[in-house]
């Protein structure tokens, strides 16, 4: 463990529960993608396989973060589809969801480490995780602005990644530990949110909301 | 086999 995947397990976790918080708090999630949520979902279930399929100690908190992650993401999608379903905005949460996991699924079969099961669906979440944030992203410009609350919680979404980058060039430099899988996809999955980055930086430090087309 | 690759990450 270093201090970077520290801090990206920390921004991961901090991410997971500012998204609880404003739908709880404020009994609505408008302006969050349902399609994002249930793809996060899906990336901790397929990645965390092992949990269910031998019992863990509970004492390692690696396998209680990943307990967290799942229950957490469930929780939320609950929330949103379920709990308070008459707020999700179903009509701007358009970015068909198929389009995203029926190419990571493809090409899990066809570049991955091992061509096993348990492999395979890692590398699916690892290929699904770099692109689900899209459906959110997507849904923010067609709404045109993003509330605030939901502006931290993509900015410490995103950094939970640029911060596992650190860690991988750390690892690489200091454990000679590479990831190729991993980093690639992670690398695309940081510079999607660059854009984003930009504007809160440029714009929610100052205490603007973030509007589009900025 | 002990070569086998591990993800030892979140």
């Amino acid at each position: 463990m270093n201090i970077f995947r520290l801090f990206g397990d920390l921004s991961h976790l901090a991410a997971i529960a500012i998204l609880l918080l404003k739908i709880w708090k404020t009994r609505s999630c408008a302006g969050v993608s349902g399609k994002t949520q249930l793809l996060f979902a899906v990336c901790f279930i397929t990645r965390y396989i092992d949990l269910f399929l031998h019992f863990v100690s509970l004492y390692n908190t690696e396998k209680v973060m990943k307990l967290i992650y799942i229950s957490a993401s469930v929780f939320t999608c609950y929330l949103i589809f379920f709990k308070f379903k008459a707020t999700y905005d179903g009509n701007h949460d358009s970015m068909r969801a198929e389009f995203l996991i029926v190419p990571a699924a493809g090409l899990a079969c066809l570049i991955n480490t091992k061509f096993d099961a348990i492999e395979i669906l890692w590398t699916f979440s690892i290929y699904l995780e770099a692109v689900a944030i899209l459906p959110q992203l997507f849904l923010i410009s067609k709404t045109g602005e993003a509330e605030t609350i939901t502006s931290h919680y993509l900015f410490a979404q995103g950094s939970y990644r640029a911060l596992y980058i650190l860690n991988w060039i750390y690892r690489y430099h200091y454990e000679s530990h590479v990831d190729t899988i991993a980093i690639v996809a992670g690398v695309v999955q940081t510079i999607l949110y660059c854009d984003f980055f930009y504007l809160y930086i440029t714009k929610v430090v100052k205490g603007q909301k973030i509007v589009l087309p900025a | 086999n002990d070569h086998e690759f591990k993800h030892d990450e979140l």
